[in-house]
């Protein structure tokens, strides 16, 4: 563990915190897109499929299993809780999300570490990963203004990668054999599609305008 | 040899 990988965690916590306060204080989810929260679930049930199998360690462990429950409990909130739902944007959140999942999962079948069901998994998980925002920002970019909260979910969401991509930097310089090429890859290309929104947030925050996308 | 690198990452 390093440095720059426990602050990728912590601010991938930060941002599921955030967006549980913005959803529980504000009782409403208007903004918040629910196929990409659909996303996250898959990734993390994708990808922490060893979790029963494979101990790392107590912090893995615990990590996991906040991440799991947590995306699960956004999907339920924002699909079946009485209040909240009643503030989902339905006809904005209109990206259609199962193309992302099948090009993500055929991109797993052909690219993978090993041609086991867990490797393609963890594969579609971190490709799927990548492109789990994408029906956050069109989101963001029809409904114009950007509320606090959600703009900064979005913004530690985006962070958290690039603490990753910095973690792999340092492991490929003190760790021997250290090559994650599909997870740095595609940390590089999730990173790069933030680039446009973290562009806009800086603007907003100089400027301590409210935060505009263009549509 | 070639067994798939534990994945010690989140």
């Amino acid at each position: 563990m390093n440095i720059f990988r426990l602050a990728g965690d912590m601010t991938h916590l930060l941002s599921i915190i955030v967006l549980l306060l913005k959803i529980y204080a504000t009782k409403s989810c208007s903004g918040i897109s629910l196929k990409t929260q659909e996303l996250y679930a898959l990734v993390f049930l994708a990808r922490y499929l060893d979790l029963f199998t494979d101990f790392i360690s107590v912090y893995n462990t615990i990590m996991k299993v906040v991440f799991i429950a947590s995306s699960l409990a956004i999907v339920w909130c924002m699909r079946l809780h009485p209040l909240v739902k009643r503030s989902y944007d339905k006809e904005l959140d209109t990206f259609r999300h199962y193309f992302l999942i099948g090009g993500t999962f055929v991109l797993a079948l052909v690219l993978n570490e090993k041609f086991t069901l867990q490797e393609i998994l963890w594969a579609f998980s971190i490709y799927l990963e990548a492109v789990a925002i994408l029906p956050q920002l069109v989101l963001l970019q029809r409904s114009g203004n950007v509320d606090n909260l959600t703009g900064q979910y979005v913004f530690f969401l985006g962070a958290y990668r690039a603490f990753y991509i910095l973690n792999w930097i340092y492991r490929y310089l003190t760790e021997p054999r250290f090559t994650r090429w599909i997870a740095c890859v595609s940390g590089i290309v999730q990173t790069g599609i933030y680039a446009d929104f973290f562009y806009y947030y800086f603007i907003s925050w100089k400027n301590n305008s409210k935060l505009k996308l263009p549509a | 040899e070639g067994q798939s690198v534990v994945k010690d990452e989140l």
